[in-house]
């Protein structure tokens, strides 16, 4: 059995300085074994 | 001509072999000529390559040989069978090395089983559906975390552009595809700024300021907690004896602590429908389930489901091996869709179901039914109905919920809240 998860989420936005805030980071790599409650990603 | 017949020597001599090979070609090739001849019609007439005439999809995939001779198994037929075999009891003392043996093959972890007892399992039905120890699977502590709703392996994730999935080994597929036309919203298929949500909080604008508002929507007293827990309104759940203050569901204290819960800080609640960023994307995670694994699924965020499609397609095996060699393989099997909203806009979860594992179970949709014949007929029967309306077949049947959550338009979920789960055949 599979999962898909299809979400929106903000696009990480990079300012003059250089700096970025705000954007969707994932937390994990292809092949991962996760948990029930492991975080995917951030905001 | 008689006498021509009559003394005409007849002679008979070989042809050359190259003349032989060639005309078994010209022959072979005048067939395959016909055959695509006659497909292209019938596609044709029936408005799209490979659709029955009624519109139901026929699964006709391409791959390796072992793919089309998986075609051509009934694999729903055999996958409720096993799920029929798999709910025959297991002899009592046959139990406890039966379940050990699987979980040594399987690699399940029998520490954080809810019943240690394995003897309490009367199959392998149940077995598979176990549940967890509390506390087995602590939550990401932070708030703007997205979490795994189950256990497995992440097979794929990125970001989705030109409306295509990325599958296994570079295969794609298309968006609409997998969860259905006319999804996700406008707002995000066309890559508009702003905030998705913009409907929900017109319709409702001037009417909720607050959170004493929100509890009392169109005359009836929902609270925030009641709607989060997809509840009834809190008139019809009153007991006899009036609950303390502290404990009321609408009581200041309550409210605060659900805020608090959802990160919603001095935020308004559609906050959690709307997104701040100016600017988001698509986004995609696939998780493939082991036969070894957890096969409950848990909310992964906080949520509201605002609708489910069901499409009753084929069970084939998602193993990796055939994610690999056949493409657009979830958009071919059995799978619901649950389609909804969170803080950022569009949100979707996406169970599809296998061969050995085609159930898939809503907690809070008592009327779905997966890998079932009356689900299969069902099928059939909207798309002649379609058919007989001249309308193409969507290939999918929707229900939408929102009974008791009219303000935030469906279900709500909380992050780990459990949602369902597979279940064998």
């Amino acid at each position: 059995s599979t999962v898909v998860l299809v979400f929106e989420a903000p696009v990480e936005q990079g300012s003059d300085a250089g700096e970025t805030k705000g954007g969707w980071r994932w937390n994990v790599e292809k092949g991962q074994r996760v948990k029930m409650g492991q975080a995917l990603g951030y905001v | 001509l008689r006498a021509a017949l009559r003394d005409s020597k007849t002679q008979w001599y070989q042809l050359p072999i190259g003349v032989g090979i060639g005309f078994v070609g010209l022959m072979q090739f005048y067939k395959v000529t016909t055959r695509e001849k006659e497909k292209e019609e019938l596609d044709e007439v029936t408005g799209a390559a490979g659709r029955k005439p009624n519109g139901r999809e026929r699964i006709r995939p391409d791959g390796p040989w072992q793919v089309r001779a998986m075609s051509t198994l009934p694999l729903k037929a055999m996958s409720r069978l096993w799920g029929r075999f798999n709910e025959l009891d297991i002899p009592y003392y046959l139990r406890v090395p039966g379940f050990k043996l699987y979980s040594f093959i399987f690699g399940v972890n029998l520490d954080e089983v809810a019943e240690p007892d394995l003897r309490t399992y009367p199959n392998l039905a149940a077995f598979f559906y176990r549940k967890l120890k509390p506390g087995a699977r602590p939550l990401d502590p932070n708030p703007n975390a997205l979490l795994s709703p189950s256990d497995g392996r992440i097979l794929q994730f990125g970001q989705i552009e030109g409306g295509d999935i990325e599958q296994v080994k570079g295969m794609t597929y298309s968006i609409d595809a997998l969860l259905g036309k006319h999804t996700p919203t406008p707002s995000v298929a066309h890559g508009e700024h702003g905030r998705p949500s913009e409907r929900h909080i017109s319709e409702n604008e001037g009417l909720i300021k607050t959170d004493e508002e929100f509890a009392r929507v169109n005359g009836i007293s929902y609270t925030l907690p009641s709607l989060l827990s997809g509840g009834r309104p809190s008139g019809s759940t009153q007991t006899e004896s009036p609950p303390d203050e502290a404990e009321r569901e609408d009581s200041p204290a309550a409210i605060s602590a659900v805020r608090a819960d959802l990160a919603l800080g001095e935020k308004p609640w559609y906050a959690l429908l709307a997104p701040e960023e100016n600017r988001t994307a698509l986004y995609y995670a696939v998780i493939y389930l082991a036969p070894g694994d957890y096969h409950r699924f848990h909310s992964p965020a906080n949520w509201v489901v605002e609708r489910r499609r069901h499409f009753a397609g084929e069970l084939y095996s998602v193993s990796p091996y055939l994610q690999r060699t056949l493409p657009g393989l979830f958009t071919l099997n059995e799978r619901v869709v649950l389609l909804g909203r969170w803080r950022w806009g569009f949100f979707s979860y996406v169970p599809v179901g296998a061969t050995n594992v085609g159930s898939i179970k809503i907690n809070f949709d008592r009327e779905l039914r997966t890998n079932s014949l009356t689900t299969d007929t069902e099928a059939d029967r909207a798309a002649e109905e379609a058919a007989a309306r001249g309308e193409p077949y969507l290939g999918f049947a929707e229900a939408t919920y929102a009974s008791a959550s009219r303000v935030l338009g469906g279900h709500a979920l909380r992050r780990g809240e459990e949602m369902g789960g597979f279940q064998l055949g």
